[in-house]
C-alpha cells in the first residue's frame, strides 16, 4: 500500500473557481 | 424567426427550445426552464443582453468582478463552446449537464481533464500542475516552500504518469480518477438535483404542457 500523501490535483481541485455552486448561491 | 434577419437583432435573447436542450442533456424539460431563471439573473448582472460574459460569470462565482481566476476563465471558456466570448443559454446548459449527479461519469472525466490542460496541448505538463497549484494556494492564502510543492508534485505524477512521460494524458487521468475519485467531487453539484424548487417561477413562463 501507499503512502497517504496530498495529491496536487485534490489541492487544485479546491479551488474556489473550480466550485460552481457559487453560482446557485445569492 | 430567420437566424439571419438583421431586423430581428435587436429582439431580446429567446430562450432555446427547452424540448431540445432536454432531449441533449439529463435535464427535464421542467429543469431547463428552471435553469433559465438562474441563467436570466446571471446574464442581466452588467449587460442585461440575454447573455452571460465573463465579468458576469466572475460575478456569480465570487461576487465580485474584481477578483481574476484562472479557473474560471478556463470553466467559462469550456462552457463556451461557440468561442464567442459570451455564453448562451443553450451553452450554459449543456456545460452544466455535465455537473448534474446524474450525467455519465465519463463526460465529467473528460470535462476535468480538459479543464486541468490549461495550455490545451492534449495533456496535462508539470508546468501546468504547478501553475495551478499556485494559483490555488495564493487564493487561499496558503503557504507553501517551493520544495514542499515540488515534492508534491513529484509525489502525484509518480502515480499518475504511469507511462513515465512527464505528461499526464487522458488515459492517465481516467486511471488517477478512478483511484481517487474525491478529484472529481467538484465536477458534481447537488443543486441542479434540486434547481425546479430552488427557481419555482419557471412555471410561470414555462412554454411546454405537463406531461
Amino acid at each position: 500500500t501507499k503512502p497517504v500523501t496530498m495529491n496536487a490535483f485534490e489541492l487544485i481541485s479546491r479551488s474556489q473557481g473550480l466550485n460552481l455552486s457559487n453560482l446557485f448561491e445569492k | 424567426l430567420g437566424c439571419c434577419d438583421t431586423k430581428n437583432r435587436k429582439t431580446p435573447y429567446r430562450l432555446e427550445n427547452p424540448e431540445i436542450i432536454a432531449s441533449e442533456t439529463v435535464f427535464s424539460v421542467s429543469e431547463v426552464e428552471a435553469l433559465y431563471e438562474l441563467y436570466k439573473k446571471i446574464s442581466s448582472a452588467v449587460v442585461d443582453d440575454g447573455l452571460i460574459n465573463k465579468e458576469e460569470f466572475q460575478l456569480a462565482l465570487f461576487k465580485t468582478n474584481k477578483k481574476e481566476s484562472i479557473f474560471a476563465e478556463r470553466v467559462f471558456n469550456l462552457f463556451d463552446t461557440k468561442n464567442n466570448g459570451v455564453l448562451d443559454f443553450g451553452e450554459f446548459a449543456r456545460a452544466l449537464s455535465i455537473f448534474h449527479p446524474d450525467a455519465p461519469l465519463n463526460e465529467k472525466i473528460d470535462f476535468s481533464f480538459r479543464l486541468y490542460d490549461l495550455k490545451q496541448q492534449g495533456y496535462i505538463g508539470r508546468e501546468e500542475v504547478k501553475h495551478m497549484m499556485l494559483a490555488t494556494l495564493a487564493e487561499s492564502g496558503m503557504n507553501l516552500s517551493d520544495e514542499v510543492i515540488e515534492n508534491i508534485i513529484d509525489k502525484t505524477f509518480e502515480e499518475a504518469d504511469t507511462k513515465h512521460d512527464g505528461r499526464i494524458d487522458k488515459d492517465e487521468w481516467e486511471s488517477l480518477v478512478l483511484q481517487h475519485p474525491s478529484l472529481l467531487k467538484n465536477m458534481t453539484l447537488q443543486y441542479l438535483r434540486d434547481i425546479t424548487t430552488t427557481f419555482p417561477s419557471f412555471v410561470f413562463y414555462s412554454q411546454v404542457e405537463d406531461t
